[in-house]
């Protein structure tokens, strides 16, 4: 089937974080988002890419702007628990998503996505994909203009 | 709404991919994906986390197993042009995903489907989550103990 992308959004609301170096072992991801759980943090992306060494890793999410204060003291409560190195946090940031059917069997899909933002100069801090939908964490101020590029180099004006 | 876990799964065709040290900068997505869309490799999974220190990044994906070698082919091409350090691979890998509906607005879901891989001693590799989809890489030869713990924990039998 042809890919069809049928939304294009953008959120505001959002704000990324991530707890660095945390041991690459079982258990670890579990403790984290229990601990946020507990507190009634609706955790929107999570987003954990390959260890390097089998040894650490990096976990990154977003949560809204009122969970971020919280969230990150939830994970620097936890950094000796999990023998973690630090906690970052960013709030100046928005998620774009495009939602559509198809788009995992049309490897050009994502990568149009990422090539219009980036020849707008849009760095792409985070990314997620599912079949259905395409996520990536940019800079808030350019929110805006991201889902109009979108939506203009994807014919959804 | 309860949340509610429609379906467990396992797709054991499955290897990761990660280019590893490339250039925080906008365009690197594009480069890459857009030259994997070039060989009609279908990507499957695109993990992206934060960045630690702004000037570098690392971004993990997932091919089908006839699709590896030349996936890693293409990216060690491109390393030079990217300024990466290196590209790693791994095919004794599988995916483990849960979908369902009204996830994201229920913390404890995805904590509670990391928890139980944690406790049978099963190794979460990368995260991808969405509202109705939560996607963990785990090691091939755990993808059917996983299915049955999750199934069992979710109440799915
Ligand atoms: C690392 C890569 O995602 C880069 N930030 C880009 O925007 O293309
Ligand atoms: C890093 C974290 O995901 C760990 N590998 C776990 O399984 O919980």
């Amino acid at each position: 089937e042809a890919p069809v992308v049928s939304e294009i959004a953008s959120d505001e609301n959002c704000t990324k974080i991530t707890i660095v170096g945390v041991k690459d072992k079982p258990g670890i991801a579990g403790t984290i988002f229990s601990h946020l759980a507990d507190k009634g943090i609706n955790v929107d992306m999570i987003v954990q890419g390959a260890s390097l060494d089998e040894k650490t890793n990096n976990i990154s999410f977003t949560v809204t702007r009122d969970d971020m204060n919280e969230s990150v003291n939830v994970l620097k409560g936890l950094l000796p628990k999990l023998s973690a190195t630090e906690v970052i946090h960013d709030d100046n940031v928005a998620k774009v998503s495009m939602v559509g059917v198809g788009m995992r069997s049309h490897p050009g899909v994502a990568a149009k996505m990422f090539s219009l933002l980036g020849e707008r100069n849009i760095n792409i801090h985070m990314i997620s994909t599912s079949e259905i939908k395409i996520s990536c964490i940019v800079e808030k101020g350019k929110a805006v203009e991201a889902v109009r590029i979108l939506h203009s180099g994807f014919g959804l004006e």
